[in-house]
């Protein structure tokens, strides 16, 4: 969901 | 994970590489700024902190580590290689880091998704990598003549953040609902601030020269 779409770049 | 990102990822990876292969085949740091490179390993410290409580993919994990590892190595370089080591411009690599540090970290306590200390810390980290160059960027400066492999890192740099953005558009239309305000505008921001090396770095290729860089 949106929390980990956003963190799963480097 | 699309093609913009992908390519955005390896680029970033090359330009590290390109770095340490500089410093170990030359033996020479010259021209590479430490405070770039101290700025960098505290941004990775900071955003990579999720890697202690979860988990998005193997390639997502590795790269994290192959990030801290090599920026820690490039320091270690710096600071304690007997040969390297004398090769840094200490007294060129004078800027100030903490005009850079403490506004980000006022900035990511001001703007924030959530107020916790992970999510705050890897807010500071978006927007420090943004600023992160700067040092470097006035070291060229200061030093003038710029050599091929300082130059190609830095250009692989701009490009790896350029790539991240066409990245984002194809995700915005891509993606229902992604949408990252305070990486945007952040990464947005860190684009820019390669313009002006960019104009440089592409007309002393196409002059088939080497770069300089104006008083």
């Amino acid at each position: 969901e949106w929390h980990s779409a956003i963190h799963d770049e480097l | 994970m699309n093609i913009f990102r992908l390519a955005g990822d390896m680029t970033h990876l090359l330009s590290i590489i390109v770095l340490l292969l500089k410093i170990q085949a030359t033996k020479s740091c010259a021209g590479v700024s430490l405070k770039t490179q101290e700025l960098y390993a505290v941004v990775f410290v900071t955003r990579y902190l999720d890697l202690f409580y979860s988990f998005i993919s193997l390639y997502n994990t590795v790269m994290k580590i192959i990030f801290l590892l090599t920026a820690f190595t490039i320091i270690w370089y710096m600071r304690k290689h007997k040969v390297v080591c004398q090769t840094y411009d200490k007294e060129q690599d004078t800027f100030r880091v903490l005009f850079l540090i403490v506004p980000c970290f006022v900035l990511a306590l001001l703007v924030n998704h959530e107020m916790s200390v992970t999510e705050v810390l890897w807010t500071f980290s978006i927007y420090l990598e943004a600023v992160a160059i700067l040092p470097q960027l006035v070291l060229l400066q200061r030093t003038k003549n710029v050599d091929n492999l300082t130059g190609n890192y830095i250009f692989m740099l701009g490009s790896y953040r350029a790539l991240y953005l066409v990245n984002w558009v194809y995700r915005y239309f891509t993606e229902l609902g992604y949408r990252q305000w305070i990486v945007w505008v952040s990464g947005t921001v860190q684009t820019c601030v390669y313009l002006d090396f960019f104009y440089y770095y592409v007309q002393a290729w196409r002059n088939n020269e080497r770069m300089k860089l104006p008083g």
